[in-house]
C-alpha cells in the first residue's frame, strides 16, 4: 500500500522516464528524473523505495525497469475502458483526445441526455442516450472508469446511474463533491478550483 | 500565510457555501460544511482557524461571513484576467465555458499560431496570434493569469512567452514540467495522471 502523495507523484515519474526513454536514455539519476518531473531528489527517491529496491547508488535507475515497475502499481499493464457521460464542450474535448489511448485509456462509449445530441457521429463513436448506460457497459464486459462531463445539477445522479452499471472508478469535472459508496473511487478535477488557487498567490504576491 | 493544503480546500469551503446562500442558509455547522466540501469537521475547523476566529461554538459559522473571507484571502475580490494560448479542442471548451466568468475569471484575449485558426471569433473575442501577445497583455494593462492549452512541445516557449509578458499565474493543461521563475505560480492539471491514479486505485481493489 502506498501512501496517496506517493500515488499521485509516480505518473509524473512515469511521464518523465517515457520522455527519457524516447530520447534513448538507459540510464537516470534521482536527480535529473527528480528535475524533469518537477520534484525533488529526495522525495523521489523516498517515493521510488516503497517500490522495492530499483536504483544503484552512484549509478541510477534503469530506465525501462522503472517504468515496467511503475507501470506495474499503476495497473497500466492492461488497458483501461472509459466511458464519458456529457457530449457538451468538455466532453466533446475530451473525446477527440489521442493522448488518453496512447496510454492505455480506451474510450468505449459516450453519453448524453439531450435528444439532439443522442445518435451524432463524435471521433468514431455513435453518442448514446444515458438510459443505455448499463446495457452498453455490460456488453463491453464491464467498464473500468467513467468520466462525468454534465452540469452540477446532474452530476450525482449520473455518479449513482455509474456505480449502478459496475464502474469503481470516477473522474468528475462537475464542480460539486458527488457521495459515492466505499468501494468507488474518485478523483474530482475542479478547473475553477485551479484558478481560485493562483489567484490567492497572485494576491499574497500583491501585498508584499 | 496558509498551508498550501488548506489553500486548496479553500475553493471547495467557499463553492459550498455559495451553493448554501443560494438556498438561503445563514448559519451552518462545521459538520453540514465539511459533508458538502467533502472533507471533515476536524480539517474545516483547524483551516477556517488559519483565517482568524468565525465560528460560534456549538452555533456555527455565518455563510455570508465566511464567503467575504474565504474571497479575500483568495483574492476574488476583484476580477482576474485570462488569456489562453492554444485555441484547439480543450482551449475552445475553456473559452465557451461560462462558469470562469460567473466566478470573476474573465477571459480578455485567446491565442494560436495556426494561421488557419487566427482571426476566428470564438465566443466573442477573436483569435490572436502569438506573437501579438505582448502588446495584447499591456494594452489590457497587464494580465492576471495564462492557460497553455498548447501540445507539450510547445508548452515551454509559451510559458516563456507568458512571462515575458508579465504574467505571474499560469494553469498548465500540457504534460510537461514547465519551468519558471520564482515569482511565477504554476497549477498543473494532467488529466492523464488523474486517470493514472484511478487505475492503481481499480488494479489494488483487484489484487485483494
Ligand atoms: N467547459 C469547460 O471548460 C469546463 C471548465 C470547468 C468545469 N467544467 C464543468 O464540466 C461540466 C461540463 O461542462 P461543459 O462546458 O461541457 O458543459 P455543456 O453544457 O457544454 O455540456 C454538458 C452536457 O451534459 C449533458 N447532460 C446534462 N445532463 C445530463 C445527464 N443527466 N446525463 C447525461 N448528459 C447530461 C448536456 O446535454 C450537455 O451536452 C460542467 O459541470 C462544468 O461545470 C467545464
Ligand atoms: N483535449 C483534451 O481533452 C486533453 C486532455 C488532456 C490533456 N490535454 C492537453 O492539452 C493540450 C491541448 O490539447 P488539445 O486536445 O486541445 O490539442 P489540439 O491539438 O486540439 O490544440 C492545440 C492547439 O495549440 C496550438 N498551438 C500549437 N503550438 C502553439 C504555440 N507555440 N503557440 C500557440 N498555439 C499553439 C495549435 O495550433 C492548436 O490549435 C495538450 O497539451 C494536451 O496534451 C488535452
Amino acid at each position: 500500500k502506498l501512501p496517496q502523495t506517493t500515488v499521485a507523484r509516480l505518473p509524473v515519474y512515469l511521464r518523465s522516464l517515457v520522455y527519457l526513454a524516447g530520447r534513448g536514455v538507459q540510464i537516470v539519476s534521482s536527480e535529473e528524473l527528480a528535475q524533469l518531473a518537477g520534484s525533488n531528489a529526495a522525495q523521489l527517491r523516498k517515493d521510488l523505495s516503497y517500490l522495492g529496491e530499483f536504483g544503484t547508488r552512484g549509478v541510477g535507475y534503469d530506465v525501462d525497469q522503472l517504468i515496467n515497475e511503475i507501470s506495474k502499481w499503476l495497473g497500466l499493464l492492461r488497458d483501461r475502458s472509459v466511458v464519458i457521460a456529457g457530449m457538451g464542450r468538455l466532453g466533446g474535448a475530451l473525446v477527440g483526445y489521442p493522448g488518453f489511448s496512447q496510454k492505455g485509456f480506451r474510450i468505449v462509449a459516450v453519453f448524453d441526455h439531450d435528444p439532439a445530441k443522442v445518435g451524432r457521429g463524435v471521433d468514431g463513436l455513435i453518442v448514446r442516450d444515458m438510459s443505455e448506460l448499463g446495457s452498453i457497459v455490460s456488453q463491453n464486459g464491464g467498464v473500468d472508469i467513467g468520466i462525468i462531463a454534465t452540469p452540477a445539477s446532474a452530476a450525482q445522479a449520473v455518479a449513482d446511474q455509474l456505480v449502478r452499471s459496475g464502474i469503481r472508478g470516477i473522474l468528475n469535472f462537475a464542480p460539486i463533491t458527488i457521495e459515492v459508496p466505499d468501494e468507488v473511487f474518485v478523483r474530482q478535477v475542479d478547473l475553477s478550483v485551479e484558478l481560485q488557487i493562483l489567484s490567492y498567490h497572485l494576491q499574497k504576491a500583491e501585498r508584499v
